[in-house]
């Protein structure tokens, strides 16, 4: 009884400090901001992706001087699907720009993504709030150049991002000792999942279908053996392996560079206060649930995490 | 302005800009 | 806690058990080298052209490129003052906005034989004659700057540069 009051007394006030604290107040003093040019080939921006270790980034028109947008895995993923479908389409492929990004998610019919976007000055509440609507799991930061009046991209907050404002500034999340799997936040009915030796491209069109940022792989008896996630769509690309898509998603992920973390497993006996820990220490995405002997049980992503904290309770 | 050795026919600039009390180093990549 | 790493997903545990599969595919694939190729800065361009050469290039530049510039003063051969007319599609609500952009070229020596050419932003003027008066802007809007179109200007004038020398 004691640990659920006090699990809901630091909920609330983790959520007092969301709304005490504005966006602004999450930059760092001094931080960098990669802006990509439109007429910027889709290939070479991967380049500056990976050359700077990012896997996104905001567009800018020169033409109408406008931010024209994100750039995110999810348009390295229409091309792969694009292509596949118009195996003939190479030329077109490789001479791809940025502002081409838009033809392509309507040649194979995606919806654009509903970037929202907020003023730096707003409370943080409200940007969670937003980006949680919007299910987009970040939020260009927009502010007005005194001049022009033409938008500035002040910077772009991720749910990583705030989550781990959150871990390093709120001592409440010490408090969260209720275990994960009596919160009701774990992801468990339809969680899409696949085999090693899956076509990589039936598992980008599960990332694509389900809207979701990673797929687990599990065994023939649901023993989860490794993930497959969007961001690695951008090391397939890079290798120009997207020809070959027979890959079984074994073999592509043979692409990740050594210094991948490696997938966080945690059980519904886990506390919040272990799971925020973790976010404060390392740079951890996703958790997956498993029973004891390794079986997939579901998914605690960050928008669960989020969620609870905005709204749960 | 700062500028850094074009790569892949990708040219980099950038500028060091304050946003009220925080720096933002601003960085366009664009094609040469 | 029961929090831990899923041993079978760290990249070289990965890659030991597609090899012991002996799938000839997985021998192919070599894994991404992040190589956190850290980008190196430079104020400026530099040139070790003569002087006046340099002076030149970047006149015929920015002649090219349709801007415009104060006639130099006697004393200070080595400054351009550019006024640019940054042309946009015209946005939606037809508002007026700044459309002559200034900036100042200014050539600097470092060593002998060693010049960088500096660019800095000077501000933004009207073709419409009306200047937008900011004074009633506080300190902290005050600093609300994108350097986005003066960096795009720049990336116009050192393509220019690049392609005539």
């Amino acid at each position: 009884e004691k640990i659920i009051v006090e699990q809901k007394l630091a909920v609330e006030s983790i959520r007092a400090f969301l709304k005490s604290k504005t966006s602004y107040d999450v930059l760092p003093v001094s931080y960098r901001l990669i802006v990509l040019d439109t007429s910027l080939l889709v290939k070479k921006s991967l380049n500056v992706l990976l050359q700077n270790n990012i896997v996104s980034a905001p567009l800018w028109d020169a033409k109408t001087s406008r931010f024209a947008g994100l750039l995110t895995s999810s348009d390295f993923i229409n091309v792969i699907q694009y292509y596949f479908s118009n195996p003939d389409k190479f030329e077109l492929v490789d001479k791809l720009q940025l502002d081409g990004l838009k033809d392509i998610e309507r040649a194979i019919g995606v919806e654009p993504p509903d970037t929202a976007s907020i003023h730096p000055s707003r409370p943080l509440y409200e940007a969670c709030i937003r980006m949680m609507d919007s299910t987009s799991r970040r939020i260009p930061l927009i502010d007005q150049d005194e001049d022009t009046h033409r938008e500035i991209v002040v910077s772009v907050l991720t749910q990583y991002r705030i989550l781990k404002f959150v871990a390093l500034n709120c001592r409440e999340t010490h408090f969260l000792r209720r275990p994960i799997g009596e919160l009701n936040i774990i992801t468990k009915n339809n969680v899409a999942s696949c085999r090693m030796t899956t076509p990589v491209i039936d598992v980008i069109q599960l990332l694509s279908q389900g809207n979701v940022a990673s797929i687990p792989i599990v065994d023939h008896e649901g023993t989860l053996i490794n993930v497959y996630e969007a961001v690695d769509v951008l090391g397939l690309i890079k290798g120009g392996i997207y020809n070959d898509l027979s890959l079984s998603v074994g073999e592509a992920l043979m692409r990740r560079s050594d210094d991948f973390e490696g997938v966080y497993t945690c059980t519904e006996r886990d506390k919040l206060s272990t799971i925020m820990d973790n976010i404060r220490k390392s740079r951890v995405h996703r958790f997956f649930v498993t029973d004891d002997s390794g079986k997939l049980v579901g998914v605690l992503t960050l928008s669960d995490l989020l969620k609870y904290i905005l709204l749960g309770e | 302005l700062a500028t850094s050795s074009i790569k892949h026919n990708t040219l980099c600039v950038a500028s060091i800009v304050r946003y009220k009390r925080k720096y933002v180093t601003q960085i366009l990549y664009a094609p040469l | 806690s029961t929090i831990s790493i899923l041993p079978t997903s760290l990249p070289q545990i990965h890659r030991a058990n597609m090899l012991a599969q002996g799938l000839p595919a997985a021998s192919k694939i070599s894994p991404l080298v992040n190589k956190k190729s850290k980008t190196r800065w430079h104020f400026g361009i530099r040139s070790r052209s003569y002087p006046l050469d340099v002076m030149g290039e970047i006149y015929m530049a920015l002649k090219n490129l349709g801007a415009e510039w104060a006639k130099p003063s006697e004393e200070d051969l080595w400054t351009i003052r550019v006024r640019w007319k940054y042309e946009v599609a015209q946005n939606k609500n037809n508002e007026k906005i700044p459309d002559l952009m200034k900036m100042i070229i200014q050539l600097f020596q470092i060593e002998t034989n060693n010049y960088l050419v500096d660019f800095k932003f000077d501000g933004w003027e009207s073709s419409y004659g009306e200047v937008s008066a900011n004074v009633n802007l506080s300190e902290d809007e005050m600093s609300t700057f994108s350097a986005y179109p003066f960096l795009h200007l720049t990336t116009r004038l050192i393509m220019e540069l690049a392609v005539n020398s």
